[in-house]
């Protein structure tokens, strides 16, 4: 069998002057999960591999450079799924933890349920002994400036997210 | 979002998705993400898919799942990809992309959005692209 993996950095608009950065961080992302199947690992480890480290690129929206809510908050989601046994893991709203990936994958292995969300979520992440981070450490300039210059344009948070991908 | 799917050396598939969501959000929201069959969805038999673009659209259509449902049917990643964002478009007027792997190692990487990052390794050749044709 020929080892593959896929990587994507989401949907959403990239400006031209970010475009380099999203391009190389998928780049960088696939061939570090590549070099995980090459070595005899396995494809659940690849794609957290590749996920977490784009939960790290601050060019990204998920993780650190994650969007804000209408609050200027953070809420985090994630899933996992192994194709060998269906089993799947998931977390949501989740604030305080720099790879909700790897958290989701805990769900997976660790418990006997689909998805755990918000101050649950963070509860089984203190369990797991996952270290919480500074909400603040997630929040990029970038970010930040998107849900300022959001606000001011729509006020109403039903329609200041029309239209808008995740 | 951010997301991933793989084919390992025993044949065996999986996906990982990733959010902070929709750009000011309401607090509380959830989307397609963590959602099974939505966010992403793995079978071994079938292939795996990560999703990404208006989350509210991809449950509606359960996207993962549908491409899925669309290779079960006999069409390839690129053709059950294209199918499932085309009735995302057509049904509930929604954007977005998605990567796709069957267990032979076919892939794909599909959007509908005007842009969408991604990249694929096999065969120790790096495949990627940004926009539409890439």
């Amino acid at each position: 069998m020929l080892p593959v993996v896929v990587v994507h950095g989401g949907a959403g608009f990239v400006p031209r002057q970010r475009s380099e950065l999203s391009v190389s961080g998928v780049c960088s992302a696939a061939g570090s999960a590549y070099g995980i199947l090459k070595g005899g690992g396995s494809s659940m480890d690849a794609v957290v591999n590749a996920v977490t480290l784009l939960e790290n690129n601050p060019a990204f929206n998920a993780g650190i450079g994650s969007v804000l809510n209408v609050r200027g908050d953070i809420e985090m989601d994630a899933l996992v799924m192994d194709g060998k046994t269906l089993a799947s893991g998931a977390v949501s709203a989740v604030r305080n933890i720099a790879n909700p990936t790897q958290l989701a994958r805990l769900v997976m292995e660790k418990t006997s349920h689909a998805c755990l969300t918000a101050e649950g979520a963070s509860q089984f992440a203190r369990a797991m002994g996952i270290p919480e981070v500074p909400v603040e450490s997630l929040i990029t300039d970038y970010s930040r400036m998107r849900w300022q210059k959001n606000l001011a344009a729509d006020a109403n948070p039903v329609e200041c997210q029309m239209g808008k991908m995740g | 979002t951010v997301g991933a799917v793989a084919v390992d050396t025993e044949g065996n598939i999986a996906c990982a998705t990733s959010t902070g969501g929709m750009l000011n959000k309401m607090v509380g929201r959830v989307g397609d993400t963590p959602c099974i069959g939505s966010g992403g969805y793995a079978d071994n038999n079938i292939g795996a898919v990560s999703t990404t673009g208006h989350g509210e659209t991809i449950m509606k259509v359960t996207l993962a799942r549908l491409i899925l449902f669309n290779m079960e049917k006999g069409q390839s990643v690129e053709a059950a990809s294209d199918s499932g964002l085309a009735l995302m478009k057509s049904r509930v007027d929604g954007l977005g992309g998605v990567i796709t792997v069957d267990p032979q190692g076919h892939w794909a990487a599909r959007f509908s959005s005007l842009q969408m990052a991604w990249a694929a390794a096999q065969s120790d050749t790096l495949h990627y692209g940004l926009y539409t044709g890439e």
